[in-house]
C-alpha cells in the first residue's frame, strides 16, 4: 500500500509553523 | 485499563504508524533483569501525527543533557521496548556507539528518519533508542526480523545516510536472543 514518507527538511519546516497548513 | 485512541488533530500531517514515548533510568549498581527494567520504564505520550510529534519533543530535555543511566525510546504504539515483546523476540538491533556530545543531534535524525519512513523496509522497524551512559551514549534501531539480511542491511545503509556518521563509526548488530542470554546489552 502507499505509505506516508516525509523527508528530514520538510519535518523540520512543520516544527516551525505553529499552524498546520 | 482505559485506552484512548490517538488521533492526527484536523489539518495536521499524519504519520505513517503512531508512536510512543518512553522514558528508563536505571540505577546501576543494581542487577539489570527484565523485572526491574519494566518497572522503572515509563511511556509519557503517544503520537500520530507531525504536528503531535513536535508538541511532546520540543518539551523534552536534550538526551545529551541527561545524566547516568538514561534511555529515552520511541517505539511503534503497541511494541514494548523490551525483548520480550511479540514483535521483538524474533529481532535485534543496530548498535551505534557514540562519543559524547553527539547524542542529541544523532538522535533527532534518527527519530525524523523513521517517522518519516526513509528506511523503506515496510513493517519491520519496532523503534529507536538513545542510552545515556557514562563514558559513551549508544543508539539503537530494534527491528523484528534478525534473520532478514537485506532488511537489517537496508537499515544499516539507511542510518549511514540519514546519520552522516563519522567514517570510523562502528556499527554493530546484535539480536536479541543474544542479548537475553548474556544479559547485558549496554
Amino acid at each position: 500500500g502507499t505509505r506516508i514518507i516525509y523527508d528530514r527538511k520538510f519535518l523540520m519546516e512543520c516544527r516551525n509553523s505553529p499552524v498546520a497548513k | 485499563s482505559k485506552y484512548k485512541v490517538v488521533v492526527p488533530g484536523t489539518g495536521e500531517h499524519p504519520l505513517q504508524y503512531n508512536y510512543t514515548f518512553w522514558y528508563s533510568r536505571r540505577i546501576p549498581s543494581r542487577p539489570a533483569s527484565s523485572q526491574n527494567y519494566e518497572q522503572n520504564i515509563k511511556q509519557f505520550g503517544t503520537v500520530a501525527s507531525v504536528e503531535q510529534f513536535w508538541r511532546v519533543y520540543s518539551h523534552l530535555v536534550r538526551p545529551g543533557d541527561l545524566s547516568g543511566y538514561s534511555d529515552f525510546h520511541l517505539f511503534k504504539e503497541g511494541i514494548k521496548p523490551m525483548w520480550e515483546d511479540e514483535a521483538n523476540k524474533n529481532g535485534g538491533k543496530w548498535i551505534i556507539r557514540l562519543r559524547k556530545g553527539l547524542a542529541s543531534r544523532f538522535w533527532e535524525n534518527i527519530i525524523l528518519a523513521m517517522m518519516g519512513e526513509q528506511f523503506m523496509v515496510g513493517e519491520e522497524i519496532c523503534g529507536v533508542v538513545v542510552s545515556i551512559r557514562f563514558q559513551e551514549d549508544i543508539l539503537s534501531i530494534w527491528n523484528k526480523t534478525a534473520s532478514d539480511q537485506v532488511t537489517t542491511a537496508r537499515i544499516r545503509d539507511t542510518l549511514r545516510r540519514v546519520l552522516n556518521l563519522p567514517p570510523n563509526t562502528i556499527m554493530e548488530y546484535k539480536t536479541h536472543t543474544d542479548s537475553l542470554k548474556d544479559n547485558s546489552s549496554f
